[in-house]
C-alpha cells in the first residue's frame, strides 16, 4: 500500500513543485515506483516533467468530474519508474465543482484509494492555497512534506500552515503527520537565510529534513528541458542535494 | 480621480507584494498620496509595512462583509503618504462571502469607489490564484502591472494571466488596461534569465518596464522590519531599481 505524501505550503514560489518534481524522481531512479499528481491548475509539475498544456489530453480534473477514468488520464514513466497524473488550467473549475459535492474533502482520496496499492510512493503537488484543492490533498495524505524558503513571508505562513494542518488532523484525517519542512533555495551568504532557520528551529516543533536545498541555477534550468535535475544535470550541486533528500526520505521511513 | 492599479500573477512568489509595497511607497516619498490594499490572505503587504497579524483590528474581509466602514479599517501613514487597508488570514472567508453575492465580481470596486478621490494611487496587492478576489482586484482596476521572475515556470504562467486579462476587459472592466510588465529578482548571471527575457519580449505585445528589478539581499531583507526598501536602505540597489521603477511609471502616466 502506497504512502501518500502532500507538498503543500500556501505561500507562493517556495519550492512546492521543484520538490515535488525532484524528490519524486529520485525516487523512481532508486528503483520505487512513484506517482505524482500535480493538483495545481499552473500545471508546472506536468510541464516539468515535459508535458506541456497542449499536449495533455486527460487531467485530475477529469477524474474530479468522473468523465474520465484513471487509465485514460495516467502517463506512464515521466521519468525512470515515474507516472504522472497531469493537470493544466481546466482545474481551476475543480473548485467550483468541489464547493457542491457531498464529500467534498475526500474526492481525491478516492480517486488514489483506486491506484494506491500500484505504488511505493504517491506525491501530490499544491497550489499556493489552503482552499478546497489542497483540504483534498491533505485528507488524503499520510504526511505532508513542507518546502519553505529562508525568507521572513515564508516564515509568517508557516503558522497559519500549521493551523490548517491542525484542523485538517482533528477534523478529516487523523492519520496526517508531517513529514518534514524542507528548508529550499537556501543561499548561505545571505545573513537572512541563517537568522530565519535559526527561528524555525526555534518555533516549530515539526521535523526539519538535515538536507538544505541551495540555490542552484541548474534547478531553475531543468524545467525548460522537461526533465527533473537529476536527469538534466547530474553533476549539479542540485541533483546531489535531491538524491540526498531521497536517502533522507527513504531512511526515515525505513525503507532503505 | 486616483487611478487604480492591481499587481497580479497567479504564479507564487514571482515579487507581487515586494511591488505593491516598494512601488507604492516611492510613490508616496515622491508627495504622491497613495493606497495600498493588501487583497492576500497571507498578508504579506499588511506585514511588510509593519502590521502583523496580531495588531490588525479591522481589515478587507470586514469591507467584503459590510461589518465595518472604510474609517475603521484604514491605516494612515504606514509609510510617508502611504495608508494601508490590511488584511489577515481571516480574509480566506471572502472567497464564501463573494461567490454567493449577486454582484461578486463588483464588491471591491464599490468600496473603492468609496475612498477613490482621496488618493492619486490605489494599489491592490493580489493572492497566488485566479480566483474570484483577483478577479475583484482586476475589475477594480484601471490597469494592472504584472511582476514576472525570469524562470520557466513564471513564462509559462503569462499566457493564461494573459486570457484572464482578456475575459476581465470583454465581460467585467472594458477600461483595464496593461501597465507593464515587471522583470523581478532579475539576475544577470543566469543564461536562463537573458533567455525567458527575450522570449517574453518576443512573444508578448504588452509594455515591459524599462526598470528591471535585480535580486538584491536587501529587499528580501527589509520586511522583517516593516520597513519599504528605501526606509530600509536606501544606498541599495533594491532602492535605487524602485526609486528608478516608480519615476517610469509616473512618466507613463504623464504625472512627473
Ligand atoms: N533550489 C533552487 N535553486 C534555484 N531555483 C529554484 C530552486 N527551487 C526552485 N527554484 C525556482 O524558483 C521558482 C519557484 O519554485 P517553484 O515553482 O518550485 O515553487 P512553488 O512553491 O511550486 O510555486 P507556486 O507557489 O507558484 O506553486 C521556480 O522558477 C523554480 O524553478
Ligand atoms: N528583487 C528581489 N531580491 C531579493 N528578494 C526578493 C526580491 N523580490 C522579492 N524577493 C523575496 O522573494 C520572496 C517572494 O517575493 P514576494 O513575496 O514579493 O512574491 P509574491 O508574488 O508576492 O508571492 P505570493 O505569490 O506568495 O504572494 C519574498 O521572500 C521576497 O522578500
Ligand atoms: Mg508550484
Ligand atoms: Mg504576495
Amino acid at each position: 500500500m502506497g504512502k501518500v505524501v502532500a507538498i503543500a505550503n500556501q505561500k507562493g514560489g517556495v519550492g512546492k513543485t521543484t520538490t515535488a518534481v525532484n524528490l519524486a524522481a529520485a525516487l523512481g531512479l532508486l528503483n520505487k515506483q512513484v506517482l505524482i499528481i500535480d493538483a495545481d491548475p499552473q500545471g508546472n509539475a506536468s510541464s516539468g516533467l515535459g508535458h506541456k498544456e497542449g499536449d495533455i489530453d486527460g487531467e485530475l480534473y477529469d477524474l474530479i468530474t468522473g468523465d474520465r477514468s484513471i487509465a485514460d488520464v495516467l502517463i506512464k514513466e515521466v521519468s525512470t519508474n515515474l507516472d504522472l497524473i497531469p493537470s493544466t488550467v481546466e482545474l481551476v473549475g475543480a473548485e467550483i465543482e468541489l464547493v457542491q459535492k457531498e464529500d467534498r474533502e475526500f474526492v481525491l482520496s478516492k480517486i488514489i484509494n483506486q491506484i494506491r496499492d500500484n505504488y511505493d510512493y504517491i506525491f501530490i503537488d499544491c497550489l499556493p492555497s489552503l482552499g478546497i484543492l489542497t483540504l483534498n490533498a491533505l485528507t488524503s495524505a499520510d504526511s505532508v512534506i513542507v518546502p519553505a524558503q529562508c525568507e521572513i513571508y515564508s516564515l509568517e505562513g508557516l503558522g497559519k500552515l500549521k493551523n490548517t494542518i491542525s484542523l485538517v488532523q482533528s477534523e478529516l484525517n487523523a492519520n496526517l503527520k508531517v513529514e518534514g519542512i524542507v528548508l529550499s533555495m537556501y543561499d548561505k551568504r545571505l545573513r537572512m537565510a541563517n537568522m530565519v532557520v535559526e527561528t524555525i528551529k526555534e518555533i516549530l516543533t515539526d521535523p526539519i529534513f538535515e538536507t538544505i536545498i541551495h540555490r542552484n541555477s541548474k534547478i531553475g534550468e531543468a524545467p525548460s528541458t522537461g526533465k527533473p535535475i537529476l536527469l538534466y544535470d547530474i553533476s549539479s550541486k542540485g541533483a546531489t542535494n535531491f538524491l540526498n533528500l531521497a536517502y533522507e526520505f527513504l531512511q526515515n521511513n525505513d525503507d532503505e
